[in-house]
């Protein structure tokens, strides 16, 4: 199993706080969290109208997505399963290298 | 043979280095491959330098990839490039005139061991793999180990963090190694090129400061020139500015610490895309990511050649 399914629930999503109240609660809970950041590199550049795109475990999520709900922050989940989308990607490489 | 290795598909690093081995045993008018220096784990760092050998004083240009190991385009660019310059030194007079006046020094992975790391363990790895005493967790962000404002704004004292700038500056031996081969060098380095993703951006110094570099005219239009041939290919936007302001202010940069030390001419690329796949950016998309950023680097550097001092 590619990466012995380590991905499996991890979802990607992306955050657009629009305030610096809700950048800091933002910063607050993905330290708590520990999301992995995919943009910015670091925590602390997450501000007011920053994209932040953080990849985090199945069981993260569903607390984050409460959380950016009852916050009515804006958010998009841009990858909903990591670990379907590494092996859809390799199953497409397999068939290209078949033909 | 140069064709039939596939460059539209992810290289582990054994395969990239066979590749270059490869190229040194069969390109050797053009191609000549030589190592820096080894890894924190004892992976040799290889580079590659291209060009058309010559007795008389030739520039150069630096180009390295996977500083961060999670970000394969980069490599993937690398060896694109190389594949470029090899196959169309004959045919394309832009190319050639680069291979006959400049060398090119690629290092087509820069972070060996994380890179090996990503593939073999977590895909999203960023750092190297150096143990830090005291502390669980391994690696230093090897874009925060330059001794250039070395772990101020932007990066980490804590070896925990994806940001960690390290123990001291150049603490890490694969930028050790560079920096050193940088030094020695710098006489005849005209330009310093680091890829990067993702974000769709072409910037320059400075990352530590909200400042503007004394030769900003030429490195301005350069970027602007760049980002518009690279938009003529498949009308992919990339935005363009110091990296303070157009991305985050970042100290302890190889951008920064090139600038710095006297490469008139440093970039940091970040390739696609702006987080459709992030990091995952399909194998399908190699190609055309690689083929409008060959028309910038190439735009780049015939711009320097030509038109700043």
């Amino acid at each position: 199993h590619l990466y012995s399914n380590r991905y499996t629930g991890d979802k990607v999503i992306r955050l657009i706080p629009n305030t610096e109240e809700e950048a800091y609660a933002l910063k607050k809970i993905c330290h708590q969290l520990k999301v992995d950041l995919w943009q910015p590199s670091s925590v602390s550049y997450v501000s007011e109208g920053s994209v932040t795109d953080v990849r985090i475990p199945q069981n993260g999520s569903r607390i984050l997505l409460a959380f950016l709900q009852e916050a009515n922050i804006p958010h998009k989940i841009l990858i909903d399963n990591l670990q379907k989308a590494l092996e859809r990607e390799r199953s497409l490489q397999a068939q290209r290298n078949r033909r | 043979s140069l064709s039939e290795y596939n460059y539209e598909v992810y290289h582990t690093l054994e395969e990239i280095q066979n590749w270059m081995h490869h190229l040194n045993n069969t390109h050797s008018g053009l191609v000549h491959m030589f190592s820096i220096g080894k890894s924190y784990e004892g992976r040799p760092l290889f580079i590659l330098k291209l060009g058309r050998r010559s007795r008389a004083y030739k520039r150069a240009v630096w180009i390295d990839c996977g500083i961060h190991a999670r970000e394969w385009i980069g490599p993937a660019f690398c060896q694109w490039f190389v594949k470029e310059a090899l196959l169309t030194y004959r045919s394309d007079p832009t190319m050639r005139k680069m291979m006959n006046h400049l060398y090119f020094y690629i290092m087509p992975v820069f972070n060996v061991d994380g890179y090996h790391f990503s593939w073999t363990n977590d895909r999203f790895w960023r750092k190297t793999r150096s143990r830090n005493s005291g502390f669980r967790c391994r690696g230093v962000d090897a874009n925060r180990n330059w001794k250039v404002k070395w772990c101020n704004e932007g990066a980490s004292m804590h070896p925990c963090d994806d940001t960690y700038c390290g123990p001291y500056p150049e603490s890490e031996p694969e930028v050790k190694a560079v920096a050193n081969f940088l030094r020695k060098h710098k006489q005849h380095i005209r330009a310093y090129l680091s890829f990067h993703a993702y974000a769709q951006m072409l910037l320059y110094p400075y990352s530590y400061k909200y400042a503007t570099i004394p030769n900003f005219s030429c490195v301005e239009s350069a970027a602007y020139k760049a980002v518009n041939a690279l938009r003529s290919v498949y009308g992919v936007r990339y935005r363009y500015g110091p990296a303070s302001s157009t991305l985050y202010v970042s100290s302890g940069s190889s951008m920064d610490w090139a600038y710095k030390n006297g490469i008139p001419y440093t970039f940091a690329f970040e390739l696609r895309d702006t987080g459709h796949f992030g990091f995952l950016l399909p194998e399908v998309l190699i190609k055309p990511t690689c083929t409008e950023t060959m028309l910038a680097v190439k735009n780049i550097t015939m711009h320097l050649l030509k038109k700043c001092p």
